[in-house]
């Protein structure tokens, strides 16, 4: 799911 | 950001470099399928886009930029500076059965109808089938360089790593996206069969070549 900073992962 | 996807995202950069090596070593792209590249080049620039808009790390942007441009590359030394070495009679298969579906899905099937959403979810279910060319061109040709077997064992290992970050972020972090992970499952699944073969003949010196 998103996070506040949308996606974290590459 | 835990081992798992520490060494996942490693084991994805090594992927693409041995590629990438390969091609510009040997001065051919033989063997390898320009249009799994070109759909890697695809997946990277429809995840990537939020590259300027969304700082999260300095790793984080910088594997990126590393990607994308890593990418482009190698679809230039295919298709432009290698061109006259690229099989394309045996690189076939037809990647528009695999962008208008997964495309569709990623209208249906998304975490939050917004345009940037839309295409990182494209770019998760097309990373999944990205790979098929180049299974497909190798079960054509019945066999595969040792150097792009380790390519493709390297690339299939990241995401099978991948999957363990998600276990490990599930249980200490709460964090679950069941659009990476079902997407990451099918990728996984999809090189077992050549899992298989890479530590059956190639771990064993072997060349890889599928029974005929």
């Amino acid at each position: 799911q998103e996070n506040a900073q949308g996606h974290d992962e590459l | 950001m835990n081992i798992f996807r520490l060494v996942g995202d490693l084991s994805h950069l090594l992927a693409i470099f041995v590629l990438l090596l390969k091609i510009w070593k040997s001065r051919s792209c033989a063997g390898v399928s320009g249009k799994s590249q070109i759909l890697f080049a695809l997946v990277f620039i429809t995840r990537y886009l939020d590259l300027f808009t969304n700082f999260i790390s300095v790793y984080n942007s910088l594997m990126k930029v590393i990607f994308i441009a890593s990418t482009v590359a190698t679809v230039y030394l295919m298709y432009i500076k290698f061109k006259a070495t690229y099989d394309s009679n045996h690189d076939t298969f037809r990647i528009e059965f695999l962008v208008v579906p997964v495309g569709g899905l990623a209208f249906l099937v998304n975490h939050d109808f917004t345009p940037l959403e839309i295409l990182w979810t494209f770019s998760i279910y097309l990373e999944s089938v990205a790979i098929l060319p180049q299974l497909f061109m190798i079960s054509k040709t019945g066999e595969a360089e040792t150097i792009t077997s380790h390519y493709l064992f390297a690339l299939g290992s990241y995401r099978a790593l991948y999957l363990l970050n998600w276990i490990y972020r599930y249980y200490f972090e709460g964090y679950f996206d069941l659009i990476a992970v079902v997407a990451g499952c099918v990728q996984t699944i999809l090189y077992c069969d050549f899992f298989y073969l890479y530590i059956t003949k190639v771990m064993w010196g072997k060349k890889l070549s599928l029974p005929a």
